[in-house]
């Protein structure tokens, strides 16, 4: 069966793209499995971490959301071995306001990954910035949650607020999907405010912290200009090694689910 | 006349809430002016940041856009001279559906903002990390725009998409806006990737970008934790000296045109 990761959470530049370029391209080097990375943000962040030239592909997840579209026919190599990825353009801007009012709007995604089948053993969503209703498909396609957390205070406020999303999602459209985990990014263990935050996520959710922390690494945002996953761009990197360590560990969690 | 600055950019975490209120509260100091920081983001994190509990109000900004509230109705003091606030709550999050099917629904931040005439000098809106409905309202209703940029790759492709928007903003719904600038932020002056990111967006945008630069610095992170301001939270701050220059410059440009 797919396993299918929402990476998720409405603060803005907590680490959803780079967790979910990382640990796509982790896995696929990891694993040897099919891996397929689904980019759900107009801003294409994503896409463009791969590689993508933004008008290179003429259709993108706006057509498998809108016009139905074969994802298949949308689908892209990103030049690394097992690991395909799902476009996003510009074009996605206007798919929140086109979808309110169609049928069974919230179930969009979920029906064009099925087309898929088991073309893909796990299948990583990186979601906008957002609770609106690419988030919601996103959630409702999804078998798991992934949580990435800056270690902030702002990001902690919101994680409330996601938290009782996710239970509406769970009640109301899809009660198969679980919480995997929340991960703690951008983490720098020289300052006070990195302790106290990890010590209240701790505190409050223990059941839901992974062990791996993704500590601040400039190796990681500069991975993206170069169009590389930082697994290619410089294993030897804390940011490379972080992101293995979370790696195996959150397969540690599916393989037990 | 008062001027109303929009503070936008749909990449996240790139310092709109912290831009929102140093600037807010260095203006209130500095001036002597009636300053308002307007919250329009559902995580209501520009809220919290002045201290405001989170249910301690009935009303927010969602019910003048929804139901046509007074603003005057909703409108709460910081605590600080001269600075009031028109606070955000998780209702808002519900907003950009319920505006899609409204008439004139672009123009309904700018008809509640009419309502205030004079009272307040400047007024400062946090906008949240999209280009959508909510957003729009605020580019709409704005005379100025500020765009705060991080200094990452990311944050620097989505400025093309966030110009474009401007462009079409200023063509159908608000030909007074204008760019009142870029404003660097969170720069890490020990790292290639700083130097590399300023000198694209000098080069791009030599007429739009401000001379001084937010650094990052860990005091603003601590702020808001506190329900201040960096300028009541740590004065002698290079986050509070860096929003001094910066506020000062940016009068400069508001009072030539
Ligand atoms: N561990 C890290 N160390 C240093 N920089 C990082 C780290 N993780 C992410 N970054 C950088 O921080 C910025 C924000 O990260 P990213 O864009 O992945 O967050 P996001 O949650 O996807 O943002 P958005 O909400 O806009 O989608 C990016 O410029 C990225 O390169
Ligand atoms: N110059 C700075 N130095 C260090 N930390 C900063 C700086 N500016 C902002 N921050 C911190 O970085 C995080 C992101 O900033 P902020 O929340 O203001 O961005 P935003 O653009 O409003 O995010 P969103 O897109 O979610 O609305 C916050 O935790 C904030 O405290
Ligand atoms: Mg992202
Ligand atoms: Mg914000």
């Amino acid at each position: 069966m797919t396993r299918i990761i929402s990476v998720v959470n409405q603060k803005g530049g907590v680490g959803k793209t780079t967790t979910t370029i990382s640990v796509s391209a982790t896995l696929a080097e990891e694993t040897g499995k099919k891996i397929l990375a689904v980019d759900l943000d107009p801003q294409g962040n994503c896409s463009s971490g791969f590689g993508m030239e933004k008008n290179a592909y003429k259709k993108c997840i706006y057509n498998c959301l809108i016009d139905d579209t074969d994802p298949n026919q949308v689908i892209q190599a990103t030049g690394i071995k097992n690991l395909d990825i799902l476009p996003a353009s510009i074009q996605l801007a206007g798919a929140e306001i086109e979808l309110v009012g169609e049928l069974s709007r919230e179930n969009k995604l979920k029906r064009a990954l099925k087309i898929l089948k088991d073309k893909y053993d796990y299948i990583l969503i990186d979601c906008p910035p957002s609770l609106g209703l690419l988030t919601v498909n996103a959630l409702t396609a999804s078998t798991d949650i992934l949580i990435p957390l800056q270690c902030e205070y702002f990001a902690l406020e919101g994680l409330t607020q996601l938290l009782n999303t996710i239970n509406l999602i769970q009640a109301d459209l899809n009660p198969d999907v679980s919480i995997l985990g929340i991960l703690l990014t951008m983490a720098d263990n020289r300052t006070n405010l990195t302790t106290q935050i990890i010590e209240e996520v701790t505190q409050h959710f223990p059941q839901h912290v992974f062990k791996s922390v993704i500590t601040r690494n400039v190796r990681l945002s500069e991975a993206p200009s170069h169009g590389l996953p930082i697994n290619h761009y410089d294993k030897k990197s804390t940011g490379a090694q972080n992101y293995l360590e979370f790696t195996r560990e959150m397969l540690t969690c599916l393989n037990q689910s």
